[in-house]
Order: structure tokens, then sequence, then C-alpha cells
């Protein structure tokens, strides 16, 4: 049995390793809750750069 | 027989035997009486170009008769197809045109077994929208005596009797029929069998390719000195064994010191001393299946099929299989599996001819045609039949096995009830586990998706990824997958993450994303295997023609989360434990996989 997991366009960030694995044809032995990825930001704030992480040279 | 001979259609022969007189051992002695016939391919179907063999001496009736159905004068016009069975085997031709003298020209191979049947029955059947298949007449030949007969010709003319009265002919049938050359018939079985280990498909076998071809033939002598027999094979030393180069080391090996002691397919045991039977059986084992089965031209009924064969089309042949252990047969092959938790490569152990019969049946034209034509009932009846069996009391003594067989991966020190609570197989294959046993990564932030189920992952950025690096079947799509009630257009160039359970695995499923459950969707289909030999396969769409429930997750951070739970052969059973409008919470149980159809 398998469970296929589709999301939207953009929506997640899948983690590297898993995507790095995947591009291997290569499975990757996973458990319950282990995580899985990140929302990927709004193309808004992926455009705009964070003020919070810019230096004044 | 009835036959009459009539002058050949475009015959020629040949006076001598062209290859060496050695290559014609069969059961290690030469064969004096066999003559070559060589025709001339038509373009119509009729003779194929092979070189095959008239026998003339009754001791050689053994090997791969090729029998063709040529023609028929019959006293009307109609559709006609033609019916031949022998022992347990039965095929047919195609139906031919409206007409009263159909042409078919349809050339199929029979085993031809020492003291097994060699009288053919060959029937003639109407065929049209009102009468469906009506038999019109029907003929029996001696194939013994059809093969030992010295004839100018090789096709007769048989009458066809009428079935109310052997008194009345009704017509009359052109058939040809020969011996496969035995060279022919290994070199065809090398043929076969190197297109199923070649894995990477360059028509060579590597070094790895051919140690697992040898470990599959299940003789632990040859497996250990497997080195000396690559070096062996490759004859002209480029580092790889090609098609030549294995069917000589078959056939000079097997004569010496045999290669092979037990079918890579159905794991019997094999007669070493008959070397020309293990090559038919290989032959046809790799082609049909066990040769229990009847073909009947390329169509399998449920009837028909053989329940052991079907049973390897699934990861789950070896549940069967654990009290035997899994080296029955052959040697046990692996899947390799990165873990995540550990950062290593881990083997996961598949008996080898199960990953070989799972490659000839769902990797091949011939494999999916024999699914196509009435094996998918099969599948199903053989899931729900394992279910009703799962749900019986008798079940639960298989639990303390499959703990044993399984013991290193399951671990019973997190399941919730001690094992004595589940009164049937099925209740303890749903187990469920004690709180915490399993972790949900960083549970406070609904912007993380945790994994969904305790199974081997695949993730693609987008569905041309996965199509790339994974899923081969022609007609995948996200519509495809979803279903027509569900709108793929959210969806479209969306991410993919595959989760795959193993018959070891904990079976429950768990909300990946916390948001509403909007609905479900049930999708009815088959229950092929959804172990990646199918997944691979450019033949076979697992994900989009397999059993399925679908649920849309309406999220915050991640939008719409499709949700498609897909059953597989034995594990059909697909149970939700939200309903629709229901709140849910990453790492919430969504529901469970159990035996049944």
């Amino acid at each position: 049995s398998t469970v296929i997991c589709v999301f939207e366009k953009g929506a997640i960030q899948i983690d590297e390793d898993l995507l790095v694995n995947s591009a291997r044809s290569l499975e990757t032995l996973v458990s319950v809750g282990m995580k899985l990825g990140v929302a990927a930001r709004k193309q808004s704030e992926i455009d705009l750069p964070n003020l919070k992480n810019c230096v004044l040279e | 027989g009835h036959g009459s001979s009539k002058s050949p259609p475009e015959v020629e022969e040949e006076s001598h035997l062209s290859r060496p007189k050695q290559k014609l051992h069969i059961h290690g002695h030469q064969h004096p009486h066999l003559r070559r016939i060589f025709r001339r391919s038509h373009g119509n179907g009729y003779g194929s170009g092979t070189s095959c063999l008239k026998l003339v001496n009754a001791e050689d009736f053994a090997g791969i008769a090729l029998l063709t159905l040529i023609s028929a004068e019959m006293k009307f016009k109609d559709k006609w197809l033609a019916c031949v069975s022998i022992g347990e085997q039965t095929f047919r031709t195609e139906i031919s045109d409206h007409t009263e003298k159909p042409v078919w020209n349809s050339e199929k191979k029979l085993i031809l077994e020492r003291n097994g049947p060699h009288v053919a029955r060959i029937s003639v059947f109407e065929t049209n929208r009102i009468s469906k298949n009506n038999l019109i007449g029907y003929c029996e030949i001696d194939l013994l005596e059809f093969l030992t007969r010295d004839l100018d010709s090789d096709f007769e003319v048989f009458e066809l009797f009428d079935p109310s009265s052997s008194d009345i002919i009704v017509g009359k049938i052109s058939i040809s029929c020969s011996v496969e050359d035995p060279i022919e018939t290994e070199k065809s079985f090398a043929r076969r069998i190197l297109s199923i280990v070649d894995y990477n498909e360059d028509g060579q076998l590597s070094f790895s390719e051919f140690s697992e071809l040898i470990k599959a033939f299940g003789n632990q002598v040859a497996a250990n000195k497997k080195e000396e027999l690559f070096k062996a094979a490759d004859k002209n030393g480029d580092g790889v064994v090609s098609m030549d180069e294995l069917a000589d080391l078959l056939s000079i090996q097997q004569e010496k010191e045999p290669l092979i002691t037990h079918c890579p397919v159905c794991g019997e045991i094999l007669e070493v001393s008959d070397r020309l039977s293990t090559v038919v059986h290989l032959s046809i084992c790799f082609d049909e299946g066990t040769g229990n089965q009847i073909m009947t031209g390329g169509f399998l009924t449920d009837k028909q099929a053989s329940y052991g064969w079907m049973f390897k089309l699934s990861e789950w042949a070896h549940f069967s299989a654990y009290d035997v252990g899994l080296n029955f047969g052959s040697s046990a092959s692996h899947i390799l599996v990165f873990d995540r938790r550990t950062k290593r490569l881990v083997e996961e152990l598949i008996d080898g001819k199960i990953v070989m019969s799972m490659r000839a049946i769902y990797q091949s034209k011939i494999g999916l045609q024999l699914i196509d034509k009435g094996a998918k009932e099969l599948l199903i009846s053989i899931s729900e039949k394992q279910g009703r069996k799962m749900n019986a009391a008798e079940s639960a003594k298989d639990i303390p096995q499959f703990v044993e067989f399984f013991k290193d991966q399951i671990n019973l020190a997190e399941v919730k009830y001690p094992l004595e609570n589940f009164k049937t197989f099925n209740e303890f294959f749903i187990r469920e586990l004690k709180p915490g046993a399993r972790p949900i990564a960083f549970m406070e932030r609904d912007d993380v998706a945790v994994c969904a189920a305790d199974s081997r992952l695949m993730a693609f950025k987008n569905i041309e990824d996965s199509l790339r690096f994974w899923i081969k079947g022609k007609k995948f799509s996200i519509q495809g997958l979803l279903g027509k009630e569900i709108s793929s257009s959210t969806f479209v160039d969306g991410s993919l993450v595959i989760f795959r359970l193993a018959p070891q695995d904990y079976h429950r499923f768990h909300v990946p994303v916390s948001g509403t459950v909007e609905q479900f969707v049930n999708v009815p289909g088959n229950l092929y295997t959804v172990n990646p030999i199918a997944v691979n396969s450019e033949y076979c769409n697992v994900f989009t023609e397999n059993k399925r429930v679908v649920s849309i997750i309406s999220t915050a951070e991640f939008g719409k989360v499709a949700f498609v739970a897909i059953g597989a052969t034995m594990v059909g059973s697909i149970t939700f434990l939200k309903k629709e409008g229901d709140s849910v919470k990453k790492g919430d149980e969504f529901g469970y996989f159990s035996f049944g159809g």
C-alpha cells in the first residue's frame, strides 16, 4: 500500500536530503512525524529581501 | 490424424546440419535423426524464418513445438477462430475476416514432454454477434505421429468433423508442426533471462547483474564461484556478458556442472540430469508462468491461472513463504534504501525469485497482457480471500511467526497492546503504537509538514521530476491519480511525495499537515503491487489504476493538500478514522490499510 501527497505548485519546500535521494532513484526510509518540508513563503516574501538580515556597510 | 499431404508452400530444406554436432546434444546423446527445415518468411505470418527441426525419432518427443494453424476451408461464410488444446495448454487464433476460407497463420508454442499428452484437439468456431462462439468442426491430431512421419511437406491438411456426428465432414484445416531447435530454445531463454536481470537495459550483464542471476538459480556452489563463472562467460574479456556469451555459458556449463538447480520464477527444484526439460521449464515459466496454468492465446482466466504464480505478483509473496524461509527456491535479493535516521544505506531483503517474477510480469508487455486478460479480477479475489482469512480467529496463530520473521524490523516495545490482545492477524496488522512512539517534528509549527507513514519515501518538486526519476507508467498524470471528481487544476505541476509501506511496517497513516478535511472520494480500481518494480514499469500504471481513496485537506500554510491512500495486492482495504469537516492536527492518526480487497 502507498500514500501519495500532492501539494500545490510552490506550496512546500521539501527537505533537500529527501529530494537528493529521490533524484538518485533511491527511496528514503522514514517514520511517521519526521520532518518532510516547510511551507514555501508567498512569492512576494521570496522576492523581497528580509530586512532583518540586511547590514549597512 | 486424418491428414492428407499437399505440396509445401515455399519450403527449402538443408541437407546437412550447419551447426557443430555437439551443439545438438540433448540429455547427453546426439540426435542423428534430426533434420532441419528452413522456411522462408512470407511476410504473411506463415513461417518465422527461424530454424526448426522435424523429428523422426519418438524418443526425442520433448521440447517446444511450434504449431501453426494456417488456414481452413469451411462450407459457408462467417468469421472464424480456431483453438488448439493439448493436455492443459489451450491456445486460440485471432478471429478471421468474414469468409469461407479463413487464414490465421497463427503460430503457438506448445510444450512437449516425454510421456506427456501428445494428442492435440483442434476446434473451429464460427463467431458473430448473435451466435458468439459456436463450435462447427474439430479434429484430433497425434503430434507424435505428425512429427515422426516422414513427409515431403511440413504442413498437412486435416478434415474437420461435425461435433454431433463424426461421419459428417464440415471443412478442412491446414496445420504445420515442428520442434523448435533446442539451441534456439536455449538462446531464446538466454535472451529472455538477460532482459529480466539486465537492470540498466544495455543488453549485457555487468558483474553485479550476473551475480544476481547466478544467485537466483539457487545453486550455492555456483554462487560461491560467480567471479570464476563470470570470467569463463566473458570470452572476449570486455568486462560484460553478452546474450550469446550467456547462452554459451548456460549450454556448456549446464552440461558439465549444472548452474540452474531451481527455477528462478517458481522456485521448483529442477531435474539437473534433464537439461532440455530444464530449459523448457524455464522458458515457459518466464514466458507464461508456472506451467501449471493454461494459456489461451495470451489470455488468462481466473479458473485457469495458477494461484501460486499470481501470488508472486506482489511483495506479499514471501508472506506466504516466511515459514519456509526467504531463501527457499533461490537466494534472497535486496532493495537498497537510505535510512534517514541512521544515515546509512540498508538492504531490504526480498526473495530473488519474486523480484524476477515481478520484473517478468510487470515490466514486460507479455506480462501485462496476462494481467489485462483476467488476472486483475484474480488479484482482487485473492486479496478479498486473504482479508477473510486474516479476519478469522485462526489467523492469530500466524502473528508470532510473522514477528519472528521480521524481528529486526518490528519493535514490539512500541506497540500499544501486548501480542495476546490481538484476536486476528488483521488486528495485529493495524496495531496502534504507544503515545509518543513517533515524535512529531515541530509540533507547534503548522508551516512544517511531516511524514505520513512509516515507509520508503520518494519526493519530487514537480511531476516532471517524478516521471524522470521514478514513475515510469506512461499514463501517469495528476488528474489520473486524483480521479474525475476532484479538479486537478489546483495541483497542476505540484509537488509529489510517495510513501510506500512494506509488509512489516506499521500500517496506520497519519495527517502530514494541520487543517480541515474537505472531502473523501473513493476511486475503484485494481490491486496491482505498488512495489518499485511495478512503479518503474512503463507498461504498468499502478497509481492511476489501483483502488484508492482521495482526500483533500485544506490548510492555512500549504493551501490544499491531496492525500491519496492507494490499496495494493493483498492489502486493499482502506479505512479512514476522520470524516469530512473534521479539523486535523499534523501527526493525528488518519486511517489504516488492512488485508482485504
